[in-house]
């Protein structure tokens, strides 16, 4: 399956780079997706920014991270024929280099998503008012 | 909160395109 790929404003770059090309080289069959969607605390403000207005910091750090997303990305696909190149010649080293590769197998196919994190639990709060409802009912009865 | 979200593949997704 895919493997997932936070980016935050406080991510290295080329740290970030380095692993998705290792990934993409190594594993041909799996996509890598890379999102700025917050983790599963939902925390996207660090501790640093107390005192701030949230939703303003919240926007501002999406705005970063998203374009920070964008550049990562743009470097990926620009660096992956040379990754892909120079991992290909190291595994047939003494057979006369990776002479086999065709030219299209050097391009990633790109897919972009655009959302909003309160689209994403739209069935969990219906889930929870029903659930509310349901524990109302049983205390009347 | 806007997020964004890229898949990089090296087959093609027809799901997602």
């Amino acid at each position: 399956g895919p493997h997932l790929m936070r980016v935050t404003d406080h991510h290295k770059m080329r740290s970030l780079v380095r692993f998705a090309l290792e990934f993409l080289v190594t594993n041909p069959a799996r996509p890598l997706v890379l999102h700025t969607m917050p983790n599963s605390r939902g925390n996207i403000i660090t501790e640093s920014d107390q005192g701030e207005p949230r939703t303003r910091i919240a926007r501002e750090k999406c705005t970063t991270s998203v374009a920070k997303l964008i550049s990562v990305v743009e470097i990926i696909k620009r660096e992956f024929p040379k990754a892909l190149r120079s991992h290909s010649s190291d595994a047939t080293a003494g057979d006369g280099g990776g002479t086999s590769l065709s030219s299209e197998s050097f391009n990633l196919h790109q897919y972009n998503e655009i959302g909003c994190k309160e689209d994403l639990f739209p069935l969990a709060e219906e889930e929870s008012n029903e659930d509310r409802a349901e524990r109302i009912r049983m205390l009347l009865e | 909160t806007p997020y964004m979200k890229i898949t990089l593949s090296r087959e093609p997704i027809p799901a997602l395109a």
